[in-house]
């Protein structure tokens, strides 16, 4: 039951030798640690109500969660994880639901943590939409602010609970602190930089001082009265529900040095190499 | 172009806010995901092309490109039913990057060489249960992943040459051990 740690030249992770789950996070260059915990929660879709001002489900068009946490997974009774190791990449393979796991993977050499999530199919026989996030904790001296950028390009400060342009005041106080997510968000304190950049656009924020929280997967049941028409329910291949797969990557640094982080790797992540292959027999030696 | 063309398209159609935003009608979705993929498999067809032209003359005629638009499942068919391929990396960046491969495979163990005759060191992993569940990829032969690092030149492409192998090779078997 000791803590695990996997660790190469430029990061060390450390997880609880008894959940398996992430404990904190140390750049070996820079000095720069964090406590930092990850959670899987899921907010309950608002199925609207009968008003009719009000009528305002969760749904394609709006986040509207009908409860101001977001809920816990079940305990599971009995967990799965794996630690794989090797010279090139380790892994620990955690296990949160039975529909929800994730592997966090880290590379020789690479200067970030790559955390791939799969979440679904969501189960709704409860009669209860969903909207699953994931939740980082990092203990970081926040004061409400978190970054976010536009298409990668222009970063903006988000301040939770207010507005630049007029006086905040909502009844959502959950969806009216998430913003979207293009590619990364991030969060510091004076001295070190907690950045996620995301495969996908997400929508995200920052609830609590120090914490990031990111929406991976919804399935709601009821059409948000917007203009879809139909409930975001999309049921997949097999009938039962999308199973969503995607990444995380994780940088810790100072202040300074985070800028450069990610964008070197967002350049790298989004204009990633393309393979292709053939069956061709022939040698090196040949081709060459 | 005219390849080219058929992704324009899809891609113009798709400049709709729904598109981007998720609000469309499933149908909608279904749609925009089939003239998508339409036009990814057009463009396929021209680097499939331009490759022909770039790599040295074959004796036979040169095979065709196949594409793994699955990999993020650990799905593959040329990866898992080859014994023996050649994978080519291109590099859309200004500058030479180096990128991390993972091909889902059936063997344990690969030589492979880079495009100058050096053996790239490699590591094999088991693929989780829970990517086995995934219902998409129904059919797949895969155990195992194969992982190695590549580096690929400014605005170029690499080709590796990859061999399943009973004896010795640089592949790395994972130690996997269950925490709970």
């Amino acid at each position: 039951n000791a803590d695990i740690v996997i660790k190469n030249q430029h990061l060390s992770l450390m997880f609880d030798g008894n959940s398996g789950q992430l404990k904190s996070m140390k750049n070996l260059n820079s000095g720069a640690s964090i406590p930092l915990q990850q959670t899987f929660q899921f907010y309950i879709g608002h199925p609207g109500n009968t008003t009719v001002f009000e009528y305002q489900a969760s749904g394609a068009y709006v986040f509207r969660p009908l409860t101001s946490a977001p809920a816990d997974f079940q305990p599971l009774l009995k967990k799965r994880t794996f630690h794989v190791q090797g010279q090139l990449v380790q892994e620990i393979r955690q296990w949160f639901s039975p529909w929800v796991s994730q592997v966090v993977r880290l590379y020789d050499q690479a200067n970030y943590a790559e955390l791939e999530w799969t979440v679904g199919p969501i189960p709704v026989s409860d009669g209860l939409g969903k909207e699953v996030i994931t939740k980082y904790s990092t203990g970081l001296q926040t004061n409400g602010v978190f970054y976010t950028d536009a298409n990668g390009r222009e970063i903006l400060k988000r301040t939770r609970n207010h507005r630049d342009t007029w006086k905040f005041k909502t009844s959502e106080p959950i969806a009216a602190n998430y913003y979207p997510i293009n590619s990364r968000v991030y969060i510091k304190d004076s001295n070190s930089q907690f950045t996620v950049m995301t495969d996908r656009s997400q929508g995200g924020t920052s609830l609590q001082d120090g914490n990031l929280e990111v929406m991976l997967h919804r399935r709601l049941l009821y059409d948000d009265n917007l203009g879809v028409g139909e409930a975001l329910n999309e049921t997949g291949a097999d009938g039962k529900g999308l199973i969503a797969r995607g990444k995380h990557f994780l940088f810790l640094d100072t202040v300074q040095n985070s800028g450069a982080l990610h964008r070197d790797m967002g350049l790298r992540l989004y204009m990633a190499p393309s393979l292709s292959f053939t069956n061709s027999q022939m040698k090196q030696q040949e081709w060459s | 172009s005219l390849n080219i063309q058929v992704l324009k398209e899809a891609m113009g159609v798709a400049q709709h806010h729904d598109a981007v935003s998720g609000t469309e009608k499933q149908a909608v979705a279904n749609d925009y995901a089939k003239r998508l993929a339409r036009g990814t498999l057009e463009c396929q067809k021209v680097v499939n092309d331009a490759y022909k032209k770039l790599f040295p003359k074959q004796k036979e005629v040169p095979p065709d490109q196949m594409f793994c638009s699955l990999l993020n499942i650990s799905m593959c068919q040329a990866t898992e039913n080859n014994k023996q391929f050649t994978m080519t990396v291109y590099n859309p960046i200004g500058r030479s990057v180096g990128h991390w491969i993972r091909l889902p495979v059936i063997g344990k163990s690969y030589v492979i060489t880079d495009p100058n005759g050096k053996s790239v060191p490699s590591q094999v992993l088991p693929i989780s249960n829970e990517t086995k569940k995934i219902p998409e990829r129904k059919g797949s032969l895969a155990e195992n992943e194969l992982v190695f690092w590549v580096m690929v030149p400014p605005l170029g492409f690499n080709t590796f040459f990859i061999k399943q192998s009973s004896g010795p090779s640089k592949t790395q078997k994972s130690v996997v051990r269950q925490l709970d």
